[in-house]
């Protein structure tokens, strides 16, 4: 038998400090012959998704000697946008968690790491702006925040896997753990003619919220050097607003009827201050339903599953629209079934709508959600691993690659191969992995 | 493999990887060359994710080299 001593890498751009982007390439050809064993990319980025490919040809027989047979591939995404979604608002991740999610994630060939830092109700995120926001969120603020070595340290681990960083801080619902820190930002709810003592959404009446807004955001697109970031958008609740006699004079000065105009108000407000630092932005669906007007290469991130509508006819809407659609309705994590739920999110064809080439076009890839309500490091991985994987091959490989018999018998081998490389995947159905009994 | 790359053609016939001799090496033609980070790091940990980070016999050749 023929003996590999090297595997030669050869890539056609270098790009070695740079950070992956949205339009980056990510295809590769691998070549393991007699005369050669050689991976060939256009990009850095392309050469990680070979390596990955390679590692896991690699096999090895029962007295433990190494092989690799000999293969030919050609390939690359599907989708060119990727992402996982972890929620480290409402239940603190360590670094090591989120380090050790990103290095599977690059096992899985995602390449965008979603994430969902500030939501009801924490403010985990430690901006050198605006300390006091940390300070009095409802978190520890001495061990339970991401300062900014650690914000460093997550988007250079990420850039050496090929993974995007997208950070998300949504407003301006879900703004409890923002009050604290900022004073006057939120709007004060009413009884009757007296304040309440409960603060509703971010006050969009007010020039301070504005001027807050911009100082804030120029910290982020300086320590975030993805273009684009997630700005939220999602449900907003009117009932505060609609207390507040402020807000009421303001909407009769604006001539706004509905509260949907108001909150079109402050997101377009909001969004033109991110584009003014040359950012690009990503929103949940709201905003797009509720007719904000946004600039055109606004990414809109589809998540209700039925209402307003369903998530196909969502995507359908949208991309009429011309804007671009990232899918993740059903693909929430967080929601665990009876039985192999993989099974569904593998199922799904993101392209399922009535639409033209050039609204499928507009597609330009996911996100599997985790959101934190009842997960933290202590149940994370399990829960995350291997069904996350049956999105990542939804968003990268054909969608002639469908059948669900040979991807059990694949996710099966591949969580095996976690095992091995020291990931807690749970089983995706009874059985067991040789690994769970070797020595590691 | 997962996820399913787009086109793979491969056979039976296999390859025997000697963890102590193997490595992954720069294409001479390659724009990437030693020192690039992103590569450089991607080695090593695939090095270690391959064949662990313990050592290895040595590779004993009977004479001949395969």
């Amino acid at each position: 038998v023929l003996g590999k001593e090297m595997l030669v890498v050869s890539v056609a751009t270098a790009e070695c400090d740079e950070y992956p982007t949205l339009e980056s390439a990510e295809n590769y050809n691998l070549t393991i012959n007699d005369d050669k064993c050689l991976l060939l990319s256009d990009t850095v980025w392309g050469a990680l998704r070979g390596l990955e490919t390679f590692s896991q040809l690699v096999w090895k027989s029962a007295e433990g000697t190494f092989f690799v047979n000999k293969t030919r591939i050609r390939d690359f995404p599907r989708f060119p946008h990727r992402g996982l979604l972890l929620d480290t608002s409402r239940h603190y991740l360590p670094l090591s968690s989120i380090l050790d999610t990103l290095d599977v994630m690059a096992y899985n060939k995602f390449n965008v790491f979603h994430w969902h830092l500030v939501d009801d109700p924490s403010f985990p995120y430690e901006s050198f702006t605006y300390p006091q926001l940390s300070r009095k969120g409802s978190y520890n603020p001495a061990t339970h925040v991401y300062t900014a070595q650690d914000v460093k340290e997550i988007i250079e681990y990420a850039r050496l896997r090929g993974i995007r960083v997208l950070a998300e801080f949504d407003t301006p619902g879900h703004t409890l753990s923002w009050g604290p820190g900022v004073p006057g930002l939120l709007t004060p709810c009413y009884s009757g003619s007296q304040p309440s003592g409960t603060f509703g959404p971010v006050n969009p009446s007010l020039n301070s919220t504005y001027e807050f807004m911009s100082t804030f955001f120029l910290e982020i697109s300086a320590v975030f050097p993805d273009f684009y970031l997630h700005l939220g958008g999602d449900e907003v609740d009117f009932t505060c607003w609609r207390s507040n006699p402020g807000i009421q004079d303001f909407m009769k000065k604006k001539g706004f009827n509905d509260f949907k105009e108001l909150e079109s108000f402050y997101i377009h407000t909001l969004l033109d201050i991110v584009s003014a630092y040359d950012k690009g932005y990503v929103v949940w669906q709201e905003v797009f339903d509720n007719k904000v007007k946004v600039r055109p290469d606004t990414v809109i991130q589809v998540w209700r599953e039925t209402v307003p509508v369903d998530y196909m006819k969502e995507m359908e809407k949208i991309t009429q629209a011309g804007f671009r659609a990232l899918l993740s309705a059903p693909w929430y994590l967080n929601h665990i079934t009876y039985g192999p739920d993989w099974n569904d999110m593998y199922k799904v064809e993101p392209l399922a709508f009535d639409g033209t080439p050039e609204q499928e076009a507009l597609v330009i890839g996911g996100e599997a959600c985790m959101w934190g309500e009842y997960v933290d490091s202590t149940n994370l991985v399990p829960r995350l691993w291997p069904r996350a994987g049956a999105v990542a091959e939804r968003l990268w490989s054909s969608n002639l690659t469908n059948n669900l018999g040979f991807a059990y018998e694949r996710l099966s081998h591949f969580r095996c191969e976690l095992l091995r490389r020291g990931v807690q995947a749970q089983p995706i159905n009874v059985g067991y992995c040789e690994q769970e009994f070797e020595q590691t | 493999l997962w996820p399913w790359p787009q086109y793979i053609r491969t056979s039976h016939r296999r390859y025997t990887l000697y963890p102590n001799i193997f490595q992954f090496r720069y294409h001479a033609g390659s724009a990437a060359q030693a020192g690039c980070a992103v590569l450089d790091e991607a080695f090593q940990r695939y090095r270690k994710l391959l064949f662990g980070s313990g050592s290895w016999p040595r590779p004993s050749f009977p004479g001949k080299r395969f």
